[in-house]
């Protein structure tokens, strides 16, 4: 079992941090989902969170978004409520 | 700001600490968490009131880990804590793995990280601002911490704006309203304002909070003294404005004027209004500079600056704004010395004169210097900046 388990890179810490503050589908948290996911989603989610940290939304998980990814912080979903894509009134 | 979709019912609030921090002292942590709390009453009708036991609306507690709502803490650094939104609970959780620190630039800021959750647990949701409490990163120790208009905004739209309430009595005729006390948290003595309380100027604002400006720093008073966590420094709340103010007021348009020297600055709130500093000479036509105070006058609402043993009277509406008939003694306003440091028309309606350590209560129906006991003039620093060692009296509040 242990040989079989991911690696955890920054790929795969992006995705926890990403799903655990509300950009990507809790879902992908569960590891019995395998983390499938499509290449679309995943640039959105980290667009939209560049966007939301002030940073170049480029889609790309660059040093930058990275950085920030690594700030303390509080543990409240950014993303919350209804009609997600109204979140700011 | 971003709203979560729900919020308190009611603006009377209670909380406890369930469990303390393990290694910081637990009347410090009460003292900061009420400070955290009214960064949010400051601005709205919220009050918030600790107790020990039983039933509250906010529970707050330190945990480690794993403690029981399925969203593990993770040690240092990372998640330093989570709340929940009204419709949820509104409990604040904090991991006690963090080095929390008050009043340092080691570790994590107790009271700043307490804020930005009881934002939570009111009803905010994170703000893309990043220069919000809301903003959901921590940017280490703030000493001159201040809400930012966008947390601002969003609290009042869901709570609405602080308001004044009327407690009876008083004289002049007029409806007395001072502002009400909304948390628990007693005033604080500042001692070197204690040792010398000589202002450069004391003024309302739009919100009704009265402010002391001496130097480069300033003081938000409370009731019966100078509110805690004060003083600051101008420049960061008011950006653009210099020190040592000559006069101040905030007119019925709700924008607040300085005067320095030949200048003066017009703000909205605590932002610049515009282009400014622009000459007196320009827009207070018939206005001297270097004043000595300004106030807006209760008994007819128009604008009066002091210098020297004159006066003026500024009338916007008017053309001119002057009358020839001015200046005029200032010996006119009966009982007030020359050379006065400040002038106010107060929350309650009375209008008063600061010089030196000391200061008068006109009485605007009689107009002349009010007869109370203790006579005027009265000591500053006991009634207006909270200093229990000063000449005593009847304590504070209306009676000032």
């Amino acid at each position: 079992r242990s040989s079989a388990a991911p690696t955890f890179g920054t790929t795969d810490k992006a995705t926890m941090y990403l799903a655990q503050y509300g950009y990507l589908s809790p879902s992908v948290r569960n590891p019995s989902s395998g983390h499938i996911m499509d290449e679309s989603s995943w640039r959105r989610a980290i667009a939209e969170f560049q966007s939301f940290a002030g940073l170049n939304a480029t889609g790309e998980l660059d040093d930058q978004t990275n950085e920030m990814m690594s700030l303390p912080r509080c543990g409240v979903r950014d993303k919350v409520g209804f009609g997600e894509s109204r979140a700011k009134r | 700001y971003a709203l979560q979709g729900s919020r308190w019912r009611v603006k009377n609030l209670t909380y406890k600490i369930s469990k303390y921090p393990s290694r910081l002292n637990r009347a410090e942590v009460d003292a900061e968490l009420a400070k955290a709390f009214s960064v949010w009453s400051d601005y709205t009708d919220l009050t918030f009131t600790q107790k020990r036991s039983g039933q509250v609306h906010i529970e707050i507690r330190f945990e480690k880990g794993e403690h029981g709502d399925g969203d593990p803490f993770d040690g240092p650094g990372g998640t330093l804590a989570h709340a929940y939104f009204p419709v949820y609970g509104g409990d604040a959780h904090f991991d006690d793995a963090e080095m929390w620190s008050i009043n340092s630039r080691r570790g994590t800021n107790l009271f700043q990280v307490a804020a930005h959750e009881f934002g939570h647990s009111l009803g905010l949701s994170h703000s893309d601002v990043r220069s919000a409490l809301m903003a959901p990163f921590y940017r280490g120790y703030d000493p001159a911490f201040q809400l930012d208009q966008d947390d601002v905004q969003g609290i009042q739209s869901l709570y609405g704006h602080k308001t004044q309430t009327d407690i009876g009595g008083g004289g002049g005729g007029l409806i007395p309203s001072v502002p009400r006390a909304t948390t628990q948290q007693p005033s604080a003595e500042d001692p070197a304002l204690c040792a010398d309380p000589r202002i450069d100027t004391i003024f309302n604002s739009a919100d009704g909070s009265t402010f002391v400006f001496k130097g480069d720093h300033y003081w938000r008073l409370t009731e019966d003294g100078v509110a805690a966590g004060y003083p600051r420094l101008i420049s960061r709340a008011w950006p653009g404005l210099p020190g040592n103010i000559d006069a101040a007021f905030t007119y019925k348009n709700g924008k607040t004027y300085f005067f320095k020297g030949s200048k003066y600055w017009r703000y909205n709130g605590q932002k610049m209004d515009g282009d400014y500093p622009k000459d007196i000479s320009e827009g207070f036509t018939g206005i001297p500079d270097n004043l000595d105070a300004a106030l807006v006058w209760s008994g007819n609402g128009k604008i009066y600056f002091y210098k020297g043993s004159k006066f003026w009277r500024f009338d916007p509406a008017q053309r001119p704004p002057v009358k020839a008939t001015y200046p005029k003694p200032l010996s006119n306003w009966d009982g007030i010395p020359d050379n006065i440091d400040a002038a106010l028309q107060y929350t309650n309606g009375y209008t008063y004169f600061f010089k030196g350590g000391s200061y008068w209560r006109f009485n605007d129906r009689l107009f002349s210097v009010d007869t109370d006991n203790p006579q005027f003039p009265r000591s500053t620093a006991f009634w207006w900046l909270g200093c229990s060692s000063a000449p005593r009296g009847t304590v504070g509040g209306n009676a000032r």
